[in-house]
Parts: C-alpha cells; structure tokens; sequence
C-alpha cells in the first residue's frame, strides 16, 4: 500500500478507467493531474460513445450521476471505507444505466458495506437485507426490517413503479 | 461494516429505534417523509458533522425530535453507532468503535467514544482513522450526488488524498 | 382580472390551499404574507398530515417537490402561461404522490398545454402526445413522435421500470 | 400553447428536426444523454436566456452542435418557437408568435420575431406579455424543482407579481 497522493492516484485512476468502462460501454474516462505545484488539481475527464471531448457540465443529468459514482466507486476498490451511504443517487438514471450501475455495486458489495435509500424495484431486488421506513398518522417514524436473500417482494407497498 | 444504528427523539424517530445492518448491500425504502433521510442524518450526525445546514436545520437542537399531531416533543437525540472491522486490521486500534451523540433541547451536547465520554475531535480522529472523516465521500446525501461533477480539480486532488 | 400583487395574491392563495390538499391528503397549506412595508415577501407554510408546523427546509424531498410543484401549478390554475416545461420533476415522488400530482396535471391538462420530459411509467400512462429522444453512434439527437390518446406501449423501450 | 419547436445545429440536434406539439400533455422520453434537456434548453434559449450557466455552458457558443464521431461541427445554432393563443386574447397582440434565435460558432447573434430581425428585448417583451419572460415560473429545469422551496420570501412575492 503506497502511502501518500502518488499512491491512491495511481489505484484510483485505474480503477475509474475500470468503472467508465463498465458504467459507459464504448466510453473513455481519466483522471488527468492538471495545475502546477502551486494549485495542483485532479480533473475528471469522461467521454460517452460516439460524442467528443467536452466540458463535465454539458453531461446530461444521467450521465453526471454515473461519472460522480464512477469516481467514488473508483475510491472505493481502491481504498474502501468501512461502509457506503447513498441516499436515492440513482434518480437521474434510466433503466439500463441503474442495471449497470447495480451490477458494479453488487460485484462491490461482496467486500464492502453498502446503505442504499432508493425508490427504485431494481436496487431493492439485489438487497441482502431490506429495511423498510414508515411513519404513522403520530409523526412518528418506525422500521421494518427483513433480512433477504435477495428477495423484492416485501417492498411492493413501499416502492414506486417506473418504466 | 457500521453493525448497528441505535436513535432515539433523534428527528421524526421519537421511539427507541435500532436497525441491526449486514454486510453486503442494505436496502432502505418507504414513502416520502417516512424518515429515511432522517436516519441517514442521524448516522453523519452522529459521526460529528457540526454544520447544521447540512442536517436541514438552521440549529443543532433542530435535530430533536419535535412532536407529532398527538405526542409531545422529546427532550433530548441520541445516536449511537457501532462499527466493527470486518477483518483484523493491521493497524493497532480496536475492532470495534463505538460513538454515541446526543443533544438536549436547549443545547447541551454529549459524545461518547466507546462508553468513556469524550470531545466531538476524539470521535472525528477515531473516525477519519477508518476513513470516515468528515466529507468522507463515503456518504452521499440525497440531492448531492453529481457534486464531484462541479467540484474544483483541487477539491478532486483533496478527496483524493483523503482516502490515502 | 384584479390587476396588481393584491388580485393574483388572493387568487393563488386559495388554489395553493386546494392543490396542497390534493397532494398531502389531510395536511394544511398556506401562503402567508410576511415582512413589512420595507421589504415585503410571502412565505411558502405546509404542514403534512400528522406533523407539526416546521421550516420547508426539513421537509423530505419528496416533500419539497409536491411543495414546489403545488405552488407553480396553482400560479397555473390561476394565471396559466402559454406552456409549462417540467424535466424530470418527479424524479424524487414514491409511486402514491407521483400518482396524486399527475392527477392535477391531468386535470390542468384540459385547459393548458404541458410538456413533460421524465423516465416515469405513469407519467407516460397520461400522455395525450409522446415524443421519444434517441442518439446514434454518432452523437446526433433524433425526435420520433407518437400522436397517442393516453397510451404507453410505444415509450417501453426508452423508460425505466421503478417499484 | 407552444405549437411548434424547429432546432438545427443545436447541441446535440445537429440536423434540422422539428417537433408539432399538441394540446394538453406532452410527454418526452428517452435514454440519458439522448438530448431531452438539450430540447429544453432549446426552448429556453430561444425564449432568450442570456446566463450560459443557465444552458449549462461556460460560453454561449458551447450551444452550437460541436461534432460527433463521425461528424463535424456545425457553423451555427438556430431555433425556432411558434406560439399561439389557443383562445382568441383580448389584449390587443397578434393570436400567433414565432420567435427565431441563431448563434454562429464564433457567436455571431441574430433574432427574428415575426420574420423581422428584432434585439434581444423585443423578444423578451413579446414573451413577457405572455407571461413567458425569463426566469418565467413555468419552466422546471432538470434539478431545480425544489427551488421555491429555498427562495426568499421577497422572491416568492416577486414571482407572484411577475404572474400578475
Ligand atoms: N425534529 C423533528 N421532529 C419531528 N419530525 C421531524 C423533525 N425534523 C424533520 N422531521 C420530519 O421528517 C420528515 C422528513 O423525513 P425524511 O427526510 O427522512 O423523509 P424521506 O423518507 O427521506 O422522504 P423522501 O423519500 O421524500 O426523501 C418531514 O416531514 C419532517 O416534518
Ligand atoms: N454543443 C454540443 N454539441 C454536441 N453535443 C452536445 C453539445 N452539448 C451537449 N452535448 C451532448 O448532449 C448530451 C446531454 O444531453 P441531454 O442533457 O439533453 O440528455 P438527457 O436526454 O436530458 O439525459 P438525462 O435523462 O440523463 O437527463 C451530452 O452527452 C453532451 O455530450
Ligand atoms: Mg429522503
Ligand atoms: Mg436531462
């Protein structure tokens, strides 16, 4: 484990290649050291299929959303913290970009933690353990938990149906 | 892995509540404003974020859960977190961390680092020990996650050696 | 028509009280005039069901988007503009809210025109005319329109299946 | 209502497309990045958002089709909105508006109203009288529905005055 920036940078940025790869099929993505000694940065470079070079802020709303969880996904097979807390990240996504991210999170989730909020059927269909949040007339908040081996059916009162 | 969430009067959970997590992937669902966010605030709160903003709250006390239709205020929040290390880490520290916040109505604020009571900057040291620091991008907010998008290359280089 | 603040003022006010009844069953609304002469404003006051008065900023976020929502569309209900352009503005809504908002906008829908871009079922379910957005290999939009009287199978490709 | 949106060489529309919007809901979908925003930006563009920022771009240029893997950039951006009055108004203006804007890659700018070359104010105040000026609550953009949720007061009143 090399200690200091040149270390985890190293692991990251390979590792977020990795992750564009998977999250942006026929993509290219890179963590580029821009600045000098005197303001030294890391900037995030993506480009999806078949589009050009352009600025992060011209991404759509869904695809800002898979190269911010690429990045922290990146981190996370590199250096992994003891868990993962994400609070409804996938809204922006559309189906076949959330099966793919699920995919890269399941693969992670074999060694790391995971907190997910979602609304979402398909991030509740690959959960180990499913809490459910509901609050009655008293404004009170209460938990339900089920312990699952990847089962989705217990949800259905709680979850929102999409396209 | 974070093995246990413990709150009571902590926002809308004004009961004694705990969720007794696994590894691998924990799902969290239910209707708007049940309380997920909620829980997901008592956990950054409880590992000592200090901006009250960031909580949704103008003022800390905000966080105390405040009365329903038919039940009366609470007079204080209190969270408890416990994380265990999954494998024996190499480093010479515990295998298991225990914090425990709490705040009064008017105020009064405690922390607990494994049983022994201690400042908010013990909790934020034992934490960023394992990577959960303050801003520890292990923790997305709801609305938060494109962030990294718009972030500065030398915020980028500073979560970058952060995790280092 | 009240010409001035005072005419429209009094005019939205009681549609934001309907349209927050409409989408937090049992819950109160009201827009309340606040300041003084010096710097006069008018402040946004929900109170969901079984919950006690509290600033909008602890609201959830599915909270804040029927909120929102409810203001603008009672802006709609009383002083309609030509066309409302929402993207993506359910995005954070379970299934029961998305359902109740896209009731009102239904209803709104018979006297003013709406143009919705979402990745949601129901939304699609609603729609009296469905465009489809896609990009080639090469980076090029294109528009496929459907002129439908309230059908969906056609958007099944594009949109993404929720709970 | 909005009758008709026609759009060549913007962003990602790089060839002319139009777009015979009807009565009531119009619904639009499609994968991310397929161009739905980029239509709505379109449309906010040529009712005359002048922020860049607004159109998520740091120039106003950056509108313009800037090429795809196989294609080349494009010389310029236009857009074309036409409006009617789906009910005869009785104010006093015509029942139909069709507003024009186009920028040149080296940000050359034009605008029509009516077929007639016009400034930049002349469609903004054709638009104004319809209630669509800028900053017009009837646009949500991606992101921004929670906005009134965290105006001022002396926002919210000015939004009702601007609907007046
Ligand atoms: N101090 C408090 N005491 C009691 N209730 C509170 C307090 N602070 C916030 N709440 C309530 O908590 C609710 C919001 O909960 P939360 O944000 O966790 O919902 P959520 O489940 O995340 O919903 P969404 O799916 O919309 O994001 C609000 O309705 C608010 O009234
Ligand atoms: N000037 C330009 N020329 C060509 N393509 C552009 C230009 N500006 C932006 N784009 C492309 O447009 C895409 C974004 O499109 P848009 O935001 O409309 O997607 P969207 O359909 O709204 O997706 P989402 O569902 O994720 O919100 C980006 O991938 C970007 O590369
Ligand atoms: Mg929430
Ligand atoms: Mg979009």
């Amino acid at each position: 484990v090399s200690a200091g920036f040149d270390g985890v940078f190293t692991a990251v940025r390979a590792r977020f290649e990795e992750m564009i790869a998977a999250l942006f099929p026929g993509g290219q993505g890179r963590l580029a050291v821009i600045g000098d000694d005197d303001d030294p940065g890391v900037e995030i470079q993506v480009v999806p299929q078949g589009k050009r070079p352009r600025p992060l802020a011209l991404l759509s709303g869904g695809e800002r959303t898979l190269v911010a969880l690429a990045f922290c996904l990146a981190i996370a097979t590199a250096r992994p913290a003891p868990f993962y807390l994400l609070d409804e990240v996938e809204a922006a996504l559309d189906d076949t970009n959330l099966r793919r991210l699920l995919a890269v999170v399941r693969r992670l989730s074999e060694h790391t933690q995971f907190v997910m909020i979602t609304h979402q059927q398909p991030t509740v269909e690959i959960a180990d353990t499913l809490f459910g949040v509901t609050m009655a007339a008293d404004g009170v908040s209460e938990i339900v938990a089920r312990r699952l081996d990847r089962g989705a059916e217990s949800a259905r009162p709680f979850v929102r149906r999409q396209l | 892995m974070l093995r246990q969430i413990a709150l009571r009067g902590f926002k809308s959970f004004a009961q004694a509540t705990s969720l007794e997590l696994g590894p691998g992937l924990n799902v969290i669902v239910g209707p708007n404003g049940s309380g997920k966010s909620n829980l997901a605030e008592a956990i950054v709160w409880a590992m000592g974020e200090q901006r009250a903003a960031k909580l949704r709250a103008s003022g800390m006390s905000e966080v105390v859960f405040s009365g329903g239709a038919h039940r009366p205020p609470a007079g204080l929040a209190e969270v408890r977190l416990t994380l265990v290390d999954e494998e024996p880490a190499d480093i010479g520290r515990p295998s298991e961390v225990e914090v425990v916040r709490r705040i009064t109505r008017t105020g009064d604020a405690g922390y607990r680092l494994n049983g022994a009571n201690c400042r908010l900057l013990d909790v934020h040291e034992a934490l960023a020990l394992r990577g959960l620091g303050p801003d520890a991008l292990a923790v997305i907010r709801q609305g938060q996650v494109e962030a990294v998008c718009t972030s500065r290359p030398s915020d980028i280089r500073a979560m970058l050696e952060e995790a280092a």
